[in-house]
């Protein structure tokens, strides 16, 4: 464990509880894509079948409970509870995610770290994890502009991206045995999509005022 | 590491 995966996974919670906290308190769904959420839920519920034979730390089980359960939360209130599932607007978050989920099913069974059964499905969830972000990003798109929370929400799951990419290069100069390339290049092309996400985000935070986030 | 092969993140 190293401080950039500590602060990395704790960003990861904070988006979380920062969307869990929009769509309980703010009782809307308006601007979360759906989609994304359903993409969440699929990464960790097929990244974490390990859940049940690997045990690394007391840390990394709890966390991946609490990563199941936030995600299925989420996407069950936004489906199926009033009055979230009324704010979902199904004609805007319509990125097809069977194009997502097709081609990283693909490149989970032809490339993977061992041909077993949980390493394809392993590969599969690191693949699809680095592209779930497009349905939301689509969205902002579509809508120009971002709601506040929504734009700490996108900024924290970056950071949470951002700082694992420091914790892979921390443990490459740390570590002799750390090789994990498949993560590697899946994580470098998730941040990328953040990239221009982070730009306008800090375009129009740049100014202290809480201007919204304008997208192109 | 053995059948964890290097899974230890999240």
């Amino acid at each position: 464990m190293n401080i950039f995966r500590f602060l990395g996974d704790m960003s990861h919670i904070l988006s979380f509880v920062i969307l869990l906290l929009k769509i309980t308190q703010g009782k809307s769904a308006a601007g979360i894509s759906l989609r994304t959420q359903e993409l969440y839920m699929i990464v960790f519920c097929s990244r974490y079948l390990d859940l049940f034979w690997n045990f690394s730390s007391l840390y990394n089980s709890f966390l991946k409970v609490v990563f199941i359960a936030c995600s299925s939360a989420i996407v069950y209130i936004i489906r199926f509870k009033s009055p979230q599932k009324d704010t979902w607007n199904p004609e805007l978050d319509n990125f097809p995610i069977q194009y997502l989920i097709g081609p990283c099913a693909v490149a989970g069974l032809l490339i993977n770290q061992d041909w077993t059964p949980f390493e394809m499905i392993w590969a599969f969830s690191i693949y699809l994890e680095a592209v779930a972000i497009l349905p939301q990003l689509f969205l902002l798109q579509k809508q120009g502009e971002v709601e506040n929370l929504t734009s700490h929400y996108v900024a924290a799951l970056g950071a949470y991206r951002g700082l694992y990419l420091m914790n892979w290069v921390y443990r490459y100069f740390t570590e002799d045995d750390y090789l994990q390339r498949i993560v590697w290049f899946a994580g470098t092309v998730q941040t990328g999509l953040y990239i221009d996400f982070f730009y306008h985000y800090y375009q129009s935070k740049r100014g202290g005022l809480s201007r919204p986030v304008k997208l192109p | 590491a053995g059948r964890l092969r290097g899974k230890d993140e999240l």
